[in-house]
């Protein structure tokens, strides 16, 4: 059982207070707003009313104690004074929200030792979910690796996994393959693939790009 | 070449409509804010201020004839009246964003075609990451499926792939290996696993939790 502590109880920070509950771990939720200190007390251990950028309230909270602490508040110079101030504080572990390439560059050196990009990664990722031809899905999991879900079409109907051969042939694997409601994980290479089948394939970008435009 | 339009130019809107750009579309932006609009003109094919609640400016765009359309106002009213208008005028295919669970279901039932939930899902996200031990990154993939990027620890250290038998013991497989900067994807059953070196390993999320567990 881990400590955390959630700063800015907004989508975001709510959603990571909430999730880290749910996994039986002991959270606090900080926010200056009394309604939404309120709206997660139910689902998070602790709630307090508190301005992280004021450091006697961090004190208070004996912020450092905690095992990661999240900066989640929009706000960008509540976000900046928050993670100097928790660095300063001996926070061991700052993992910070960033709206922009800018604020994130500031936010690793103020000390923030990990930033997120919520609305720009999902963006990012919704991009790629609307343009490829019959891609159901296209997740980056890395900057080198990703995963993309599709749909099998005419041409690789009736054929086995071992037949279609895409790992020789693309560099990308099939993770998974969904016939209706079943679901089979890492399927055999004597797997039948019928058309409207749906597969979930991994590889490198390069790889799954030149895969994709094979099936357009 | 497709032909998309983003509503709301904010952190998610202007993401997709950059990566929609950079992919070779046509994107057309429209936020009610000049700066906004301003801001992304040279990174879309066209950007406009507009007031999306307003049918008449809908009319004037010819909003329908997009493949399809992005609705990423934050502000409720504006997202579900775009929502409705959007569908009304036939828009073949409307994706937009909610700020929470309720926001959602709503935008469901005016027709939009996929909601999602950036904040949401990032936070879930990261309260993963900050959970596993050695866990560097838990992504989930689907409701049934994760990708899980982990350091190897001692006890994994100088076997090969084929004598750690993730598969067969975990229902896991090992899709890449990073050692230092070099990255091996889809790595053979003969590779040599070292301590620190990151794998990133796929499975049904049962067995991920399972694996997850044992390291710990
Ligand atoms: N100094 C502060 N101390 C504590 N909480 C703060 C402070 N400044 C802002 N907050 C809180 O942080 C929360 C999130 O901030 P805000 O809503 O501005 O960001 P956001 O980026 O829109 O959030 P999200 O996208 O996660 O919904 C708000 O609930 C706000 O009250
Ligand atoms: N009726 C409207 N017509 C056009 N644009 C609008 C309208 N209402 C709001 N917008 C624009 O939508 C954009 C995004 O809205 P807002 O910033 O409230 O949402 P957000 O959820 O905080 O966004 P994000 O999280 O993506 O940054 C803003 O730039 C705003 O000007």
């Amino acid at each position: 059982v881990k400590e955390f502590a959630v700063l800015g109880l907004g989508r975001f920070g709510s959603a990571v207070a909430k999730a880290l509950f749910e996994q039986g771990h002991f959270v606090l939720g900080v926010d200056t707003d009394e309604a939404r200190v309120a709206a997660i007390s139910h689902c998070c251990s602790r709630a307090v009313r508190a301005d992280v950028t004021d450091e006697e309230a961090l004190r208070a909270l004996a912020i450092w104690e905690y095992d990661a602490v999240v900066v989640a508040m929009g706000n960008l110079q509540a976000s900046l004074l928050a993670t100097i101030l928790l660095k300063e504080l001996g926070t061991k572990y700052v993992i910070a929200k960033a709206a922009s390439d800018i604020h994130g560059k500031v936010l690793r050196k103020l000390g923030a030792d990990r930033v997120v990009f919520p609305e720009r990664d999902m963006g990012v990722r919704v991009a790629h979910n609307l343009t490829a031809f019959r891609v159901v899905d296209h997740l980056e999991v890395s900057p080198e690796f990703s995963l993309v879900e599709l749909t099998a079409g005419r041409e690789m109907a009736g054929r086995t996994l071992r037949q279609l051969n895409l790992r020789a042939r693309y560099g990308v694997n099939v993770l998974m393959i969904k016939k209706g409601q079943e679901a089979t994980y890492l399927p055999l290479a004597d797997e039948v693939v019928n058309e409207g089948d749906v597969l979930v394939v991994a590889g490198r970008n390069e790889a799954l790009t030149r895969f994709e435009r094979v099936l357009e």
